[in-house]
């Protein structure tokens, strides 16, 4: 039974900002993120759910300093498509589970879930790649999650 | 100015299952991906975005061939945990930029959405990472994407 998780990673300077009640449709996504990249915004992670109803929420991450000037383009777009409104918050941290192949076995993701969960952590946002499994928690909690996952995992401190 | 993007992804075998309105609470990851990982079903994509209200969705996809069982386990865990219910959807396909250092350089999600926009593909979820800018789309489509991100990232065929 190979061990595939090669270590733990975080990142705490994680702010969000979540475009609420998008109309789900074509050229939507393009319409938020083409403003933040001509100011010049990095975009770390961005999540959408599927929509219900023809309408679902876009989120993205950037760093603490770029959130004011973030905030400012995509209000000016949450009127423009149509959206409800657009929300934000800091103290936020991202906490991932990086390994090889876990997509083929089952129970990786499982695993990390009942890590946080065992330690009462809640998972505010999720997303995932081939190589690592990613959650937003609050910043408060992050060095707990860094202690329940490499334990849960079976790694040292520092991978 | 160097073209960080190495190449298109694509993945057509893609089945999600959305479990709608979860309590946003500590456990309810766990509640639903550890049956799944006991039943042998493999989780490629998870996708949960931030709550509003204190509930959000919870979304992953499947190969079609694990949909049904999929679908049993998870309509138990519906029940247990309090969720409104659970729906799932045939006929998508995971189409994904590939690349280094994306997100240290602004643009290349907003011009990934661009593109999508031009050739009037809905995107239906997004998910990225530092290597991968991930959209579900209607299984239909995934050609014309293929295509137009092949152009507008400026790739041979085949990257
Ligand atoms: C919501 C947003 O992703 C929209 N579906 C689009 O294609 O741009
Ligand atoms: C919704 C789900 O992710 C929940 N917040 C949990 O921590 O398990």
């Amino acid at each position: 039974n190979i061990n595939k998780v090669r270590g733990i990673a975080h990142d705490t300077n994680v702010a969000k900002i979540t475009v609420v009640r998008v109309p789900d449709q074509p050229g939507v996504a393009a319409a938020i993120f083409v403003p933040l990249a001509e100011a010049g915004i990095s975009v770390d992670t961005i999540v959408q759910n599927a929509s219900i109803e023809n309408c679902t929420d876009l989120t993205f991450t950037v760093t603490r300093d770029d959130l004011p000037r973030a905030i400012e383009v995509t209000e000016k777009v949450t009127q423009r498509i149509g959206a409800e409104r657009c929300v934000s918050a800091v103290g936020l941290a991202k906490i991932s589970v990086v390994g090889t192949g876990m997509q083929s076995t089952p129970g990786y993701a499982a695993k990390m879930f009942r890590s946080m969960k065992d330690a009462e952590i809640n998972i505010q946002m999720i997303t995932t790649s081939e190589i690592k499994i990613t959650c937003i928690i609050s910043e408060g909690r992050v060095e707990d999650a860094v202690r329940v996952l490499h334990k849960e995992f079976g790694l040292a401190r520092g991978e």
